[in-house]
């Protein structure tokens, strides 16, 4: 109940807290404040031999759920007029850029995961998950091809691949008064494995082959990169149209071309 | 044309699911990737034949980043000066957006196209980017971060300088506090 020490990252729309551990804990934006925490997980692939393995097709993870990999967390904060960045090392194959730019009302994630260690002979599928005080009640809300949204409920399969939909745009969740919404920037995994939580999965490395034709592992040496953005809002404004708006502008950014300048360019 | 067309049948190509999801061999993935970065480079070759319509330039002078998602671009990465962005909005609305160019260390003075000062701060990318060397082989440590306004084609200039002067109008350095 005690508000963690910490620092507060800030500008006129966006402020994020971060406690002395170097996590986010609280998120204040367009008038609403909400206690918001991330971390970043994996699942454990089911050995091969099992009854059904992890691969390109088949994510099966452990029933126990992810493993917690990172209890503290350096982080350099780089503060400016126009963007304010707290990058976050978490291990040395984790690591975020948190973003807010002054003028604009959403906050941007933008991480950094692998090669995927695999030394446990283990596969790995590496999520984020946001947790929040938003109390959803086993809704949540995803988009279809980035066009309308569909509501989701919770717990209606056991497992937790049989809770994952896909997320090509953005997934919510709200109560009464809050509402987060998370865009991502490529189609991804998705769901909401508890009260007030929101995950994404983010990258996978996986060692065997699940038998359902590909006739190889998952086995991605590579590093990904990519980013969420966060919105935060009051559940009772018309937050969904600015969200689409935005899902666009994200999806489809400016094209820059580079030259010498040169006269009369007007 | 043509090269569009190559375009739209790459895009025609990777509608299968396995070019979404990745549920292929590694190397059918290695060639879903070669056949859209092709088709890629060819559009972008229109693109700039497309803005030597409207400029004096040729289009071998004008460079098109694409792995500026990685801070990648060879073009900005030796102390740009004198520079020239040109900046398309695919949107059909005119938007306002932070766009982030990798450049060394410096200072820099952005101008828009009215050739009013633009407000821009100097960036460091994060250590663990900068420490995948075989995936970023170049220079450049920072980013130079403006906010571009732009209706459909926008311009910027940016010249670099030495950081005596007004100083509104030059780069701002980031302020960096360690935890």
């Amino acid at each position: 109940s005690k508000e963690p020490q910490g620092e507060m990252v800030g500008n006129s729309l966006v402020k994020l807290f971060f406690d002395n551990n170097g996590f986010l804990w609280k998120v204040e934006m367009n008038g609403v404040s909400a206690n918001v925490s991330q971390k970043f997980l994996f699942y454990e692939a089911t050995k091969e031999g099992d009854k059904q393995t992890s691969g390109a097709y088949i994510s099966a993870p452990l029933i126990q759920g992810a493993n917690i990999r990172s209890f503290k967390i350096d982080l350099k904060i780089y503060d400016g007029p126009l963007v304010k960045e707290i990058h976050q090392h978490f291990n040395n194959w984790t690591s975020q850029v948190i973003r807010i730019y002054e003028g604009v009302s959403r906050v941007e994630f933008e991480w950094l995961i692998g090669p995927i260690p695999v030394g446990d002979r283990l596969g790995k599928e590496v999520v984020t998950v946001f947790s929040s005080d938003i109390r959803n009640q086993y809704v949540f809300h995803t988009d279809s091809n980035g066009r309308e949204m569909i509501n989701r409920k919770r717990n209606i399969m056991k497992e937790i691949p049989g809770n994952y939909y896909p997320i090509t745009g953005r997934i919510v969740l709200e109560d009464d008064k809050k509402r987060m919404t998370l865009l991502n920037d490529r189609a991804q995994g998705g769901s909401c494995l508890g009260d007030g939580t929101l995950e994404l999965m983010l990258h996978r490395r996986l060692l065997h082959d699940d038998s359902r034709g590909l006739g190889e592992p998952l086995n991605d040496t590579t590093v990904a990169r990519g980013k969420i953005y966060m919105i935060l809002n009051s559940a009772d404004n018309d937050t969904a149209t600015e969200e689409r708006l935005i899902q666009q502008e994200l999806h489809l950014p400016v094209w820059l071309f580079f030259s010498r300048s040169f006269l009369n360019v007007n | 044309m043509n090269n569009l067309n190559k375009l739209k049948q790459s895009l025609g190509i990777m509608q299968h699911h396995d070019a979404i999801t990745g549920t292929c061999k590694q190397h059918v993935v290695n060639d879903y990737t070669r056949i859209l970065s092709s088709a890629l480079t060819l559009a972008e070759h229109t693109a700039k034949m497309a803005l030597q319509k409207l400029t004096s330039l040729k289009t071998g002078q004008f460079v098109s980043c694409l792995q500026l998602n990685i801070s990648i671009c060879e073009f900005t990465q030796n102390r740009p000066n004198n520079l020239l962005v040109t900046v398309y909005n695919p949107l059909t609305r005119a938007t306002k957006q932070y766009v982030r160019i990798p450049v060394p260390r410096g200072y820099y003075m952005v101008k828009d196209f009215k050739g009013n000062a633009v407000k821009s701060q100097l960036v460091p990318l994060p250590e663990e980017l900068i420490a995948l060397k075989y995936l970023r082989p170049n220079l450049t440590q920072y980013d130079l971060v403006f906010e571009a306004e732009v209706e459909k084609l926008g311009h910027y200039h940016i010249k670099s300088t030495n950081g005596d002067f007004e100083s509104q109008n030059v780069s701002v350095d980031s302020e960096m506090k360690e935890l």
